[in-house]
């Protein structure tokens, strides 16, 4: 294993191990800045962690990110291990950041989805849903952003165990999911929530579940315009935003509806790059430039919510 | 393991509600065992979708009998499949 996160490589894929290792070394590299917390286990008992980025204080207002939530799509958990090393590497030199890091902590769950990503690298890359058995079903899992207390079980989501979009027996039933619900409600003070999906290039904010526009819609626009605008100023990547309804189709039952009814403002999900070609086999050299874009775009959305605390 | 020899992407944009249509009750038959990495949106909008090797006769000619237009995106995903791990066992030595 590497020696540090300095000759980690971040343009490749690595096994769950190795970004569990990763982690390690990134927290006992960084002491002052960067803890670990383990919100919870998944169905076959991996530990759900959770790197904090944090200048002290205690229950500061806070920035959440996930990526990996659907086990196949490889290029979001490769880029939240380069978000975690950016942010250490940044902290101090970056301006924005650091004047984020000022006021609020940063919460990032990288492998958000345990089971299913040791499952793509051993038994079945295209898998994408959590690996809970279905009682009365031969077939396994749980689309993971379906089954949140939000439209849960209304259309645009599956009954059928055996579909990619099955919502699950009840809501939060996934542990990978409850996990995530109730360190939320026990924190109670995060301001931003991300969640990081790929692909189709795509910025989106509530609501999925329902046409009806969320109050704060004309903001979230706003804010989305900024930071596509940031994020294709790198390399020209082409993104379009809006509310996952209008933008994508019906999705009941999704992670960024049930924060916003939270209180979330600032709640949006990102489906990255594949440039139109691999989907999500994107080839490993893509990785950093994906995460390179993605960043400027988290920077721009974390800046705005520093500067609109509310 | 489960493997990809010989699954097609095809990227299908549906020109029209009809064409639609069309992928959407493909997309109904669980026989067909296909794997949908862009769902149907709407007409303009591009659709993903993986096809098993078994399948991929009677899509393409469905689509085509139908008028629906398509391209390969990925002519191999076991070979794509396959490169990642080269990728992974190299960058692990």
């Amino acid at each position: 294993l590497p020696l540090s996160t300095n000759t980690f490589d971040y343009a490749t894929y690595h096994t769950l191990d190795e970004i569990y290792s990763f982690m390690d070394l990134l927290v006992a590299e960084n002491p002052n800045l960067v803890s670990k917390v383990e919100i919870g286990r998944s169905t076959e008992n991996r530990p759900l962690y959770v790197l904090k980025f944090s200048k002290g204080g205690t229950n500061r207002p806070a920035v959440w990110i996930d990526t990996g939530i659907h086990s196949r799509e490889w290029v979001t958990q490769a880029s939240g291990v380069w978000f975690a090393k950016k942010i250490v590497v940044d902290h101090e030199n970056d301006e924005g950041l650091a004047s984020i890091l000022d006021q609020m902590d940063i919460f990032l769950e990288i492998v958000t989805n345990p089971d299913g990503f040791a499952f793509t690298q051993t038994q079945n890359r295209m898998w994408r849903k959590t690996r809970s058995k279905q009682s009365g079903s031969v077939c396994i899992g749980v689309d993971p952003n379906r089954n949140w207390d939000a439209g849960f079980g209304g259309p645009g989501a599956s009954r059928n165990p055996c579909s990619e979009t099955y919502h699950g027996p009840y809501a939060n039933s996934e542990p990978e999911v409850k996990a995530i619900v109730d360190f939320v409600k026990s924190h109670g003070n995060i301001k931003a929530f991300i969640s990081i999906h790929s692909y189709s290039q795509l910025l989106l904010y509530p609501y999925g579940y329902t046409r009806t526009p969320v109050p704060d819609q004309k903001e979230l626009h706003q804010i989305s315009e900024k930071a596509v605008t940031a994020l294709s100023s790198l390399y020209g990547t082409n993104y379009k935003y809006g509310s996952i309804f209008t933008t994508i189709y019906q999705a009941s039952g999704s992670t960024v509806d049930w924060t916003y009814n939270q209180g979330i403002k600032y709640s949006f999900t990102f489906e990255l790059r594949d440039t139109g070609r691999y989907g999500f086999l994107l080839p490993a050299k893509q990785i950093v430039p994906t995460a390179q874009e993605t960043w400027l775009a988290l920077k721009t959305i974390m800046l705005y919510t520093r500067d609109h605390l509310y | 393991t489960e493997t990809f020899v010989g699954h097609q992407v095809l990227r299908i944009t549906p020109t029209s509600d009809e064409e639609l249509q069309v992928v959407q009750e493909l997309q109904d038959l669980e026989e067909l065992q296909l794997d949908f990495w862009l769902e149907p949106r709407g007409p303009g909008y591009p659709v993903d979708v993986r096809v098993p090797f078994p399948s991929l006769q009677s899509f393409k000619a469905h689509l085509e009998a139908n008028g629906v237009s398509y391209s390969i995106m990925i002519e191999d995903v076991q070979a794509l499949v396959d490169n990642e791990q080269t990728e992974l066992l190299r960058s692990r030595r």
